[in-house]
């Protein structure tokens, strides 16, 4: 699975996903990702994309518990997509995986719970017409 | 204001002792080269909507991922793909589901977004929708990769259905079970030999 969330200069939020799905499914299967608010969401709050065990986002509606976190609970953003992927995902949902998240604010999370997840960020730095002074940064594992 | 773009590559049993140096530098190389192309949409003034767009639509076309070229088979050894897209300003959506001759999937559920009044369009009523819209159209043999066929192969063998890059260590393990002949010469494990 493969998706990308971003902010835009006027501060909008966008997210989207797509994917082939798990290798060895049902013909007919549809996981997390077309479903909106499961596998991808965005509003005026935040924009997020998940990847992982498609029934275990569909289960938790995890793309849109981060969002109802934030609103409701009045959690941060690292807080509510944290606490879907380490808590909410297993213990309810039982599948792994991971999201990436922005907010309103510019902030970003990208919380996995499995060994893994190919991912990274860029931001533009918008005082600079120079491209080169904007921040790419990618991960793969663990801790980094 | 920060305008950001941040993207996945999928999520799974991936570490160290499963990718190569230089499959891990591909991942790498691809992955900046992705969010270098997606974060100029978003420099030149354009929408975030737009930016994951192609972003995404670039994942889908470098077959390193579970999504586009690339993708996994299905248990009869298809391909299958889902994709949606939202935009957060108006929480305009649109979707597509069980497509098997979409190029790029991300691509018509924009348009499933864009153009009519509902959100997800599934199989053939998509694929058909999508065409309608001029969207590029390709032989479902288009997303066949041997290295996605291979997980297939070991995933049917272990009965098991697994994530994307949970294959990737499928195979890794059966190379680490590798034993040898009187030779030297490797024996595969599901070699059947006298």
């Amino acid at each position: 699975t493969v998706g990308a969330v971003a902010i835009d200069k006027y501060g909008n939020l966008a997210a989207a996903t797509s994917t082939g799905g798990m290798t060895n499914k049902m013909v007919g299967r549809v996981g997390d990702t077309p479903i909106i608010g499961a596998g991808v969401y965005a509003n005026k709050m935040v924009a997020v994309s998940s990847t992982g065990t498609g029934e275990a986002f569909i289960r938790t509606l995890a793309a849109y518990d981060i969002s109802a976190l934030m609103e409701y609970g009045g959690l941060t953003l690292e807080e509510a997509s944290k606490k879907v992927v380490m808590e909410k995902l297993i213990e309810q949902g039982k599948g792994d995986g991971g999201v990436i998240t922005v907010d309103a604010n510019g902030n970003i999370a990208m919380p996995f719970n499995s060994e893994g997840m190919y991912r990274g960020y860029a931001i533009v730095n918008n005082n600079e017409e120079n491209e080169n002074n904007d921040t790419i940064v990618v991960a793969i594992y663990k801790n980094e | 204001c920060k305008y950001i773009i941040v993207i996945h590559g999928g999520a799974g049993v991936i570490s160290k002792s499963n990718i190569s140096e230089e499959r891990e530098k591909q991942f790498l190389k691809s992955l900046n080269g992705i969010l270098s192309a997606s974060k100029k949409i978003l420099r030149n003034g354009g929408t975030a909507l737009d930016a994951v767009q192609e972003a995404v639509r670039l994942l889908e076309e470098d077959e390193l991922y579970n999504a586009g070229k690339g993708s996994v088979f299905t248990s009869k050894g298809t391909n299958e793909m889902d994709a949606g897209i939202m935009d957060g300003s108006t929480l305009k959506c649109g979707a597509v589901a069980g497509v098997s001759t979409i190029r790029n999937p991300i691509v018509a559920a924009r348009a499933v977004m864009d153009h009519t009044n509902h959100i997800l369009l599934m199989g053939k009523g998509a694929e058909e929708f999508a065409q309608s819209k001029s969207i590029e159209i390709v032989e479902p043999s288009f997303f066949f990769t041997q290295n996605r066929y291979d997980q297939l192969l070991k995933a049917k063998d272990t009965n098991r259905v697994i994530l994307d890059h949970d294959g990737e260590k499928l195979v890794k393990e059966e190379e680490k079970t590798l034993t040898v002949n009187i030779s030297g010469d490797p024996i595969h494990p599901d070699s059947k030999m006298g």
